[in-house]
């Protein structure tokens, strides 16, 4: 997987 | 988006409504920690602050405005209206012991050594221990109001339904955040004493009552 932040979570 | 965080969301959202129910029902903000509550201040307001240089969406964007602004609310609520009803004798959490260590893991871990992405990363690590007085709290009493325990319950929900959601969004997106998901998890983890207890007695109509 790519391991990147979910921003557009809360 | 989808289900699981679309209801993670609500029920964090319905938390903070049964919170201000009880204080305005009660008139009172006894059984709640001034201190988590101002841990999740300082959490919203150093994560959701970048509603001023990011645009995500209308639903991420007016999330945001309202939890900063709840958060804060009901922080006034509880040091300025409700004052006297608030026992800081039995709110004795050391939260130093908390910032601190989550400060140093911001340092460490974060997706880029940046004044906001470090702040941002601190707000995931703070989050996952912002509940510790609240809980320290309830163990020292050894009891909660119904409704303080439905806040408690709701609150706790919301980061449990995300890790549904992190798991679909790796099958369907496959991308996984690992500072969120592992201080998610850690988050989760802390409410299985309690939620084991809420099933237990005030799903069945009893008294939210901790073993001695």
């Amino acid at each position: 997987p790519t391991w990147a932040p979910a921003k557009d979570e809360l | 988006m989808n289900l699981f965080r679309l209801f993670g969301d609500l029920s964090h959202l319905a938390s903070i409504f049964i919170l201000l129910h009880k204080i305005r029902t009660t008139r009172s903000c006894r059984g709640i920690s001034f201190k988590t509550q101002a841990l999740y201040v300082a959490v919203f307001v150093s994560r959701y602050l970048d509603i001023l240089w990011e645009w995500v969406s209308l639903y991420n964007f007016v999330m945001k405005v309202f939890f900063i602004a709840s958060s804060c609310f009901i922080l006034y609520l509880m040091k300025m209206k409700y004052r006297p009803t608030h026992d800081p004798s039995i709110d004795t959490f050391r939260v130093e012991f908390l910032v601190g260590p989550c400060a140093l893991l911001a340092l460490i871990f974060n997706y880029k050594f940046t004044f906001t992405e470090v702040l941002w990363s601190l707000s995931i690590f703070l989050e996952s221990l912002a509940i510790l007085p609240q809980l320290f709290m309830l163990q020292r009493t050894g009891e909660a109001e119904t409704i303080t325990t439905h806040y408690l319950a709701a609150l706790g929900a919301y980061r449990a339904l995300y890790i549904p959601n992190w798991i679909y969004r790796y099958f369907s997106e496959g991308v996984v955040d690992p500072i969120a998901v592992t201080a998610g998890l850690v988050q989760t983890a802390l409410y299985a004493d309690f939620f084991y207890v809420y099933f237990t007695t005030v799903i069945q109509g009893q008294k939210f009552e901790l073993p001695a």
